[in-house]
C-alpha cells in the first residue's frame, strides 16, 4: 500500500512543470522515507533529481518500495485538472502497480476529483551521483538568476562563469558581439538583491544556456537558487523545496577547444 | 568553439 498526501498540491504541479521540457518519462521511487526521481535529458547532457521527504506530507505510508513509470506529458494532462489549492494524493493498493490514482480535494472538501494513470515500466538508467564538496557555491535571487541567463541567451549560447572571492562573473561571446554581468557579494535584507558567494577555489567553467533557461522553470519553487561548481565538475542548480525537499538539476560543462 | 561533455564522462552509471 502507497499513499502520499500532499497539503499544497500545486507544488507538485509546479514541480512537473519545472521539469516537463527536460525529461519525457521518469521513474519515481517510492520508500518508507519518501519519493524521489532522477532522470536525464534525452541528450543525457542534463540530470533531474528530486527528493521529497515523507515528513513532509500531510500523511504519508509506503508499505514496500515501490517504482513508479510515470509519462511527463500524461501527467502533465491530469495535474491540469487540480486546483492550485487543491491537496493532491496518490495511490496505489498494488505491490507492482499498473496505474496510480489521483486524488485532487478542495480546500472545503466539497469538489473530489479521481483520476487513475497507467503506469509505464522504464529500465532505470539512474547515475552515481557522488556527494560533492563544491568549491563555489552561490545562493542568489532565481529570479535575478533566471533573468540573468535569459538576457545572456540573447547574445550566445554559451555562457562562461568565473568565480572569485568576491564576485561571480557571467561572460558571453556571440556573432552580434559580447558581454558580461558581474554580480558581487550582497548581504542585502532584500531577497531579490542578496548574493551569498562562499568562494573555497575560484572556478571558471562553460554551460549552455538553453539547459539553464529550462531549470529556470523551477523558479516557482522557491525564491532562492544556489549553483554549485567545482572545477571539471558538472554545475548542480538547486531549488529547495520548503518543508517538503529539494529539486536538483546537473549540467555536464562545455569545453572549449 | 566549445564541446559539449555528458554527464556519463564524471558520474558512472550504476
Amino acid at each position: 500500500m502507497f499513499e502520499a498526501k500532499l497539503q499544497q498540491g500545486v507544488i507538485f504541479k509546479k514541480i512537473v512543470d519545472a521539469i516537463k521540457d527536460l525529461v519525457k518519462s521518469v521513474n519515481i521511487d517510492a520508500s518508507t522515507s519518501g519519493l524521489s526521481m532522477q532522470a536525464m535529458d534525452s541528450a543525457h547532457v542534463a540530470l533531474v533529481s528530486l527528493k521529497l521527504n515523507e515528513n513532509g506530507f500531510k500523511d504519508y505510508r509506503c508499505d514496500r518500495p515501490i517504482t513508479l513509470g510515470l509519462s511527463i506529458e500524461n501527467l502533465s494532462k491530469i495535474l491540469k485538472c487540480a486546483g492550485n489549492d487543491d491537496t493532491i494524493t496518490l495511490q496505489t493498493d498494488e505491490e507492482e502497480p499498473s496505474s496510480l490514482k489521483f486524488f485532487f480535494e478542495n480546500q472545503q472538501a466539497s469538489k473530489i476529483s479521481e483520476f487513475s494513470l497507467n503506469l509505464m515500466s522504464l529500465d532505470s538508467e539512474s547515475l552515481g551521483i557522488p556527494d560533492t564538496d563544491y568549491s563555489s557555491v552561490i545562493q542568489m535571487s532565481s529570479a535575478e538568476f533566471s533573468r540573468i541567463c535569459k538576457e545572456l541567451s540573447s547574445i550566445s549560447e554559451t555562457v562562461e562563469i568565473e568565480t572569485s572571492k568576491e564576485s561571480v562573473k557571467f561572460s558571453v561571446q556571440g556573432d552580434i558581439g559580447a558581454g558580461s554581468i558581474t554580480v558581487k557579494n550582497n548581504q542585502s535584507d532584500k531577497d531579490v538583491d542578496r548574493v551569498d558567494l562562499q568562494i573555497d577555489q575560484p572556478v571558471k567553467l562553460t554551460f549552455a544556456l538553453r539547459y539553464l533557461n529550462m531549470f529556470n522553470k523551477a523558479v516557482s519553487l522557491s525564491s532562492t537558487v544556489s549553483l554549485n561548481m567545482s572545477e571539471e565538475n558538472p554545475l548542480m542548480v538547486e531549488y529547495k523545496i520548503d518543508d517538503l525537499g529539494s529539486l536538483r538539476f546537473y549540467l555536464a560543462p562545455k569545453i572549449s577547444d | 568553439l566549445a564541446t559539449q561533455l555528458l554527464l556519463s564522462n564524471f558520474f558512472n552509471e550504476m
